[in-house]
């Protein structure tokens, strides 16, 4: 493995397609071997074993440590979820509201997507799975007026947390990120504080397209999050390393089916385990 | 971009009049880079590198004034031909109804798309019928009836099948098709991992039992590596006739179009453009190419 020049390239390659099939974005990959390189002739790694543990640790710590979703003081907390088509934002929710009913609180949705055919219909049906209360309009109706009513229905009601669904939406159509901002600054005045949570939902089978996304999106809103998607799909979702990378924004949570209690807090350490294997 | 790129590359070797070893990596390097950033697979992109090596360092390029330029008309013009031609137009069946089943990832843009197929062929003078096969996610009848009736065009149900589940709605959704006299049946299917044994399972019985015409791949234009996985095992299962990519109206480069093109080798047969029924456009490769590169 190792040679007079240094680490094997032969391993180098293999590590190099290992990251690029798991959508790492491809400046990352050389910036990581780069640094792989040298960490490795520094501490003079000899064994394959050895190397690939130095890179699992790299990819750790461009995750940073896990962070939890935040709670406010000042109920209720509000989560605001948002993110181009099909993501995964309506089944997200209804995740998180499981989640947080099995730690014994109360969630209270909010049908923010008034575009999409069924949309609200869509999230009515897991209120009615879940048992939790959803706040909605009529189809068309001013996305920025629902998540209002929702937060006052929360206050009212004394629920812990309100999920506000929106309608997925291209970053690269100006006037759907307007309409955005104005959900974020309405949720705002109506909470008396920015949303707790402005989480951007992401799918890991998207490639380097993740990360227009979330360089987009963290332009219109301050996004404080981010929910990976569909892992339990063959996708390993290594765009989102550049995301934390260069933008900071922490991933917090995973999807893993299609069900109400497959979502799991984002563990970097299986993430990088998943992208190496 | 890629042209500055290689602009960089040219203008460090003016003068030397030949192209040494070390100049053709540094030029196809920036190739590879540009097409992995455009999500094309990196298996793809070894092939199409390797196909392109000689052509794209040869003699045409070197007495060029502009050889970076020549280099991407090179790659452009190979990326065009590995795409295909302009979209094949679709064949209507000798016998009606002409069925067309689409499939494809959770979230990949299917039920939209049926609609927007099924407002096309009623352009095309057809009278077509959508099928809601899709029984798992929550309102997926419902939103393929919405859409339904935005489009003009009836939706079979489940409930009206008196079925429980997709492959029994299919084959009622036939019957019922030949009886009314519908001769274009699109039928949307519920989102699916290539790696769900018991869905793909389900999704060759609900094959079997349409015998379609058309089996078309939606594939979202954001797509990034896995897409040569993902469609090479619908392609096994089932022999997809066409692909369709959706949610080209963003910014994705959309490579994942040349990986499925190289692992199907099936026509795309259209692009999807927006969320309105409206959205659909014809395959244009030299776009799509152009796109790819940057
Ligand atoms: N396999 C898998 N499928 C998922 C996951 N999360 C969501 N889905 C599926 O992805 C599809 C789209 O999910 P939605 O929740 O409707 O996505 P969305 O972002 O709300 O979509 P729009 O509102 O239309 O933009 C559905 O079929 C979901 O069941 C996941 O973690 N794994
Ligand atoms: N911008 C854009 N959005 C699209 C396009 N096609 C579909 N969508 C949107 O993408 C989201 C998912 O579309 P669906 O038709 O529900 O996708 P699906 O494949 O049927 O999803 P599942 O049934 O859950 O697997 C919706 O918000 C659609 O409006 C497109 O071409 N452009
Ligand atoms: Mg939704
Ligand atoms: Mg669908």
């Amino acid at each position: 493995v190792f040679t007079r020049r240094g680490v094997d390239e032969e391993l180098l390659e293999e590590l190099e397609e290992t990251l690029i099939a798991a959508d790492v974005n491809v400046n990352a990959v050389q910036e990581l071997l780069e640094t792989l390189r040298q960490e490795a002739k520094a501490q003079r790694l000899r064994e394959a074993e050895d190397v690939r543990a130095c890179l699992s640790a790299l990819l750790k710590g461009w995750l940073g440590a896990p962070a939890p979703l935040t709670v406010s003081a000042t109920p209720p907390t509000v989560y605001l979820f948002v993110g181009v088509n099909g993501v995964g934002k309506t089944t997200s929710i209804a995740k998180t509201a499981h989640m947080l009913q099995r730690q014994g609180k109360r969630a209270l949705l909010a049908a923010g997507d008034t575009f999409r055919a069924a949309a609200i219909d869509q999230l009515q049906i897991w209120a009615d799975r879940l048992g939790c209360d959803l706040v909605k309009h009529k189809e068309g109706a001013d996305p920025s007026a629902v998540v209002f009513d929702a937060i006052q229905a929360a206050r009212a009601r004394g629920v812990d947390f309100v999920l506000a669904d929106t309608a997925g939406r291209q970053h690269t159509h100006a006037r759907l990120m307007e309409e955005l901002k104005k959900v974020h600054r309405v949720a705002e005045k109506a909470l008396g504080r920015p949303p707790d949570e402005v989480l951007l939902v992401l799918d890991a089978v998207a490639g380097q397209n993740a990360i227009r996304q979330a360089e987009e999106f963290a332009r219109a809103l301050p996004l404080t999050g981010i929910v990976l998607t569909k892992l339990d799909s063959t996708s390993r979702g290594g765009a989102v390393l550049t995301i934390r990378k260069q933008l900071g924004i922490p991933i917090k949570l995973i999807g893993l089916g299609e069900k109400a209690d497959q979502m799991a807090p984002f563990d970097p350490d299986a993430f990088v385990e998943g992208l190496l294997a | 971009s890629l042209t500055d790129k290689l602009q960089g590359i040219f203008e460090r070797i003016r003068g030397k009049g030949r192209l040494d070893e070390k100049t053709v990596d540094e030029v196809l390097r920036e190739i590879r880079l540009a097409l992995l950033e455009a999500d094309v697979n990196f298996r793809v992109v070894k092939e199409f590198i390797a196909r392109i090596r000689e052509q794209a360092v040869g003699e045409e390029v070197l007495k060029s004034l502009t050889p970076d330029q020549q280099v991407i008309r090179i790659v452009r013009d190979e990326l065009i031909a590995l795409l295909g031609g302009e979209a094949e137009p679709i064949r209507w069946a000798a016998r009606p109804p002409t069925v067309f089943m689409l499939c494809g990832l959770q979230g990949s843009g299917k039920t939209t798309t049926c609609a927007k197929l099924a407002r096309w062929a009623k352009s095309q003078g057809r009278n077509p019928m959508l099928v809601a096969c899709d029984l798992q996610r929550p309102a997926a009848v419902k939103q393929l009836e919405v859409l339904g009736q935005q489009v003009g065009v009836p939706v079979f149900t489940p409930q009206q099948a008196g079925a429980q589940d997709p492959v029994r709605t299919a084959q009622r959704a036939l019957e019922h098709a030949r009886a009314q006299g519908n001769d274009v049946l699109i039928v949307d299917t519920a989102g699916r991992l290539q790696v769900d044994e018991p869905l793909m399972e389900e999704l060759q019985r609900m094959h079997a039992a349409l015998q379609p015409h058309e089996t078309l791949l939606v594939v979202d234009a954001t797509t990034g590596q896995e897409a040569v996985n993902v469609a090479q095992a619908f392609h096994e299962r089932l022999e997809l006739t066409g692909v369709i990519m959706s949610k080209m109206d963003g910014d994705a480069r959309g490579g994942a179009t040349l990986s499925v093109k190289a692992v199907v080798g099936k026509p795309v047969r259209f692009v999807g453009v927006g969320e309105r029924t409206d959205a659909l456009e014809p395959f244009y490769p030299d776009r799509v190419a152009s796109r790819i590169l940057g």
